[in-house]
């Protein structure tokens, strides 16, 4: 998966991939004082090409604690669960599920967004391939704004940017690509090297995206986010991140 | 043509030939249509009598019936009640009598036509019916009673189903105790099935050398339609919409019920026995989330326990044992029962013991009309309606036919639920036990659906109390193309743990193509299905009237619709007349169950359509929020003010 990161304060999209295995949890937003969570498991390609197997999010849990409501969105249904009880909905309708607290909608074949008290909202988009396709598996991706609404403890690979980090970028020049320069970034100490390119966003397009420039952190986003990428494996889908 | 018909020879022992007996049914999207076609000949040199006894489905509408005697032909029209009667006194057929009565089987009405027939004459019968299949218990049974009575030279029977929501199965079980084991073939596509029906004489034959007939009784064809999606079946098409919601997949919502039990005096016996097996298989049924008691009654009401209790495995064998010990005997007190019943659901409501997220129901089950306390039916149904809070749904079981079912139809119907007549037999268990399990599992509360649009018109009743699992709810309608060209549909419910609101958009012209080629799909389905629905509506309303204004005014336009869509109701009848309009015949229909609907496991009202809940539009949405940041004026992209993870 590729992970875009928008930080509001200096403009800036910043990217980088999360190369893993299918099965793994990644922790995306782990709010333990507002109780919120966003997880989201990946699954892999019908096959490996040129020796690598690309891994998508084949999955998603958000646990929102305080309501007692686990949603599961998987590229075949969507599940609300509460207490004891669980509705369940395909990806065939367009539907909104919820209650005062949390809304689901659902656009056909399309997109769900999850708003939690009409103040905090995510997005999570299907993409469908061909159900032949030899090495393609339909996916989800997730989008969430970079708001004020979380705690200062919230972390995980998105969570941890919504407390925006101070970035310098200096001394661009040409990378090893032509279009593609690259330049420095100063972030949380370190000092890396990122590459400038472009990443695909899907909201507007939802088959071809809209390409958004981003400068690019390589390794798994080392140095960019806190730790290494392993350490925001979890456990279950409806895990919190236990911070080291 | 009869020398020309195809089939092998019978004994000619019977004076009357019967040389073919031909059903056909057509089901396109639940509406069924079936004609049954007989032909005899007289083939001694004296007159005969010929019977042409057939037996249809409660429920169905005769359209139409033609016979043709010695050449003479009589067609059939719809007249009111009285104008057909008085038709009929002024040119009665000689030698002929058509009827239609009530038959005491379950679920079945015979329709009857006695003909005289001089020597060598040809008689042919042909009998059209019109039915919607419920689905109950997760499938739909279409039954073909099948009783030509003696063997038939070509005895033939098609069924033909169109689902354009496609198939998810189809069977056929044997219930000829294995008589005609592999004659029913089928062959059934994704959205298209046939079951064809055709025994040769001698497999017909009761045994090899026999002239009595094996074919007598019932083929029966199960199936089950494919639903992707929740919102259900929105399908349009000549100038009418129909809706099938029938969502699955939903946790079951607890259930708060109360069953009252008649257990006076004439209760005794099998019926009585026959109800306490199926109460303990009910009891067993029950999930822990539910909570439960009982209520027995003949001329007093007992109580197995004063307020409702969890259905615990404790519980359920306590009940299971005072269940077992009761003795019918004494009066019927239905009204005290009853008030008691709702006494303990109110109290438990108002005491706050009752989950927000449950449904209440009164199962009633009782074999005879009131004898003590409160006689008068309409005080029974008054002072229940009174009493009763909203959110409770009455169903009435009446054993056997002492009872006044339409007194039970009128008090289910007032209170959100339906009633149903259970047969007092060897059965009566397994009836009962059947109808528990149409209601066991409420899925969704307050089921209401909506079409926001000035282009749909004249729409069914919209508005439902429970849907339970393995059940169908159908909502119809007209529509304009004119005005739009798809129909949108927003249904409100309540889940056992959210509010849900499921928006669906109809695929007409992809309908039309698809019915277009085929022969057997019946472009009239809508229109049929809506007219069904609306007459039976409206034969509950008027039995609910309150003025007598009122129920004029429906009684016109119940006959209106009738006459139109020309199809025998309770307030028509059939005449049917020779060319000459010297000789008639009248089918009366028998004094139907004024309520609706026949089959049906649901009886609603009507609210006006309404848009969206505000509480589902989403805010912000992430769309509208991206598009009030903006996009960055640097860069031809969409704003990119959020975090994201996607794939390449």
């Amino acid at each position: 998966p590729h992970f875009i990161i928008y930080l509001p304060k200096s403009k800036r999209n910043i990217c980088f991939n999360i190369d893993s295995e299918p099965g793994k949890i990644l922790s995306l937003v782990s709010d333990p004082e507002s109780g919120i969570v966003v997880n989201g498991q990946l699954i892999g390609a019908k096959r490996a090409e040129n020796g690598k197997l690309s891994t998508y999010f084949g999955k998603l849990g958000f646990y929102f604690q305080k309501e007692g409501m686990k949603i599961e969105i998987s590229t075949e249904t969507i599940t609300l669960s509460s207490g004891s009880s669980t509705s369940r909905l395909s990806w065939s309708d367009t539907a909104h599920l919820g209650n005062s607290r949390v809304l689901i909608s659902v656009k056909k074949e399309k997109s769900v967004t999850l708003t939690l008290n009409k103040e905090l909202f995510f997005s999570v988009l299907l993409h469908r391939v061909w159900r032949k396709h030899p090495v393609n598996v339909d996916f989800l991706g997730i989008y969430a704004p970079p708001i004020d609404k979380f705690s200062p403890r919230v972390h995980g690979l998105l969570g941890q940017f919504m407390q925006e980090p101070a970035i310098h970028i200096f001394n661009e020049r040409p990378g090893k690509e032509p279009g593609k320069p690259e330049a420095s970034m100063e972030v949380k100490g370190h000092k890396l090297t990122v590459t400038r390119g472009l990443q695909k966003d899907y909201r507007t397009d939802i088959v071809f995206g809209t390409d958004v420039p981003c400068w690019f952190v390589h390794n798994s986003g080392k140095g960019f986010i806190d730790g290494h990428y392993k350490d925001y494996f979890v456990p279950q889908l409806y895990s919190f991140l236990k911070r080291p | 043509s009869l020398p020309e018909e195809s089939g092998e020879e019978t004994d000619t022992v019977d004076p009357v030939t019967l040389y073919s007996y031909k059903v056909q049914s057509t089901i396109t999207s639940r509406v069924a249509t079936t004609t049954i076609q007989s032909k005899l000949v007289n083939n001694s040199p004296l007159p005969q009598s010929v019977v042409f006894d057939v037996q249809i489905p409660k429920g169905a509408f005769i359209s139409n019936f033609t016979m043709t005697v010695n050449g003479m032909t009589f067609t059939s029209s719809i007249k009111e009640k009285t104008v057909g009667r008085a038709l009929y006194s002024q040119a009665r057929a000689k030698g002929k009598t058509a009827g239609w009565v009530r038959s005491r089987t379950l679920d079945m009405e015979n329709f009857n036509t006695e003909v005289n027939i001089p020597p060598g004459a040809k008689v042919q019968f042909e009998l059209h019916y019109q039915e919607v299949k419920w689905r109950k218990l997760g499938s739909y049974e279409h039954k073909i009673h099948l009783q030509p009575g003696k063997l038939a030279k070509h005895l033939e029977v098609n069924v033909w189903i169109i689902e354009p929501q496609g198939m998810r199965f189809l069977h056929v079980p044997d219930t000829f105790e294995g008589h005609f084991q592999g004659v029913p073939v089928i062959s059934k596509g994704q959205q298209k099935a046939h079951v064809s029906f055709k025994p040769t004489v001698a497999q017909q034959r009761k045994c090899p050398n026999c002239t009595e007939t094996a074919v007598n009784g019932e083929l029966v064809v199960m199936y089950d339609v494919n639903r992707e999606e929740k919102a259900g079946e929105l399908e349009v098409f000549n100038g009418y919409f129909v809706h099938f919601f029938a969502p699955e997949n939903l946790d079951p919502i607890p259930k708060n019920i109360l069953f009252v039990i008649d257990v006076s005096g004439s209760m005794w016996g099998i019926k009585m026995k026959q109800t306490v097996e199926a109460m303990k298989t009910i009891l067993d049924d029950l999930r822990t989330d539910d909570q439960f008691s009982v209520v027995d009654f003949n001329h007093n009401v007992r109580t197995w326990r004063n307020d409702l209790v969890s259905a615990t495995k404790t519980q359920i064998a306590d009940a299971k044992r005072y269940i077992e010990k009761i003795q019918p005997s004494g009066g019927t007190n239905i009204n005290e029962a009853l008030l008691r019943a709702i006494f303990i659901l109110n109290e438990a409501s108002n005491m706050g013991l009752l989950n927000p997220d449950s449904v209440s129901l009164i199962i009633l089950v009782s074999d005879g009309d009131p004898t003590v306390g409160e006689l008068k039916l309409s005080k029974i149904q008054k002072n229940v309606k009174q009493s009763i809070q909203d959110n409770i749904s009455l169903f009435s079981l009446g054993i056997g036919f002492d009872v006044d079912y339409d007194f039970l139809k009128r008090l289910s119907n007032e209170n959100r639920g339906i009633a149903q007549r259970i047969y007092g037999n060897q059965d009566t268990s397994s009836q009962l036990k059947k109808f528990y399990n149409q209601v066991s599992t409420p899925l969704l509360r307050n089921v209401q659906f909506n079409y926001p649009q000035a282009s749909v018109t004249d729409v069914t009743q919209n508005n439902f109390h429970n849907y339970f699992g393995g059940s169908e709810i159908v909502v119809a309608g007209k529509f304009d193309p004119s005005k739009l060209t798809e129909v949108q549909s927003i249904i409100t419910a309540t889940s056992a743990n959210t509010e849900l609101v499921l928006e669906t958009l109809s695929q007409m012209d992809d309908l039309e193509e698809f019915l277009s080629k085929d022969k057997h799909a019946d472009p009239d389905f809508t229109k049929k299905l809506w007219a069904y629905l609306t007459i039976n509506q409206l034969l509950a309303e008027r039995s609910l009237a309150p003025t007598a204004a009122i129920k004029r005014k429906i009684t016109k336009t119940i006959l209106q619709m009738s006459l139109d869509h020309h199809i025998v109701t309770p307030l028509t009848a059939m005449v049917i007349e020779n060319d000459a309009g010297d000789e008639r015949m009248l089918a009366d229909s028998p004094p139907q169950d004024h309520s609706c609907c026949s089959g049906a496991l649901y009886y609603g009202t009507k609210v006006a359509s309404g848009p969206i809940p505000s509480w589902a539009n989403p805010s912000p949405t992430p769309m509208s929020a991206m598009l009030a940041v903006g996009a960055k004026p640097l860069e031809s992209t969409p704003p990119t003010h959020l975090n994201q993870v996607e794939n390449d």
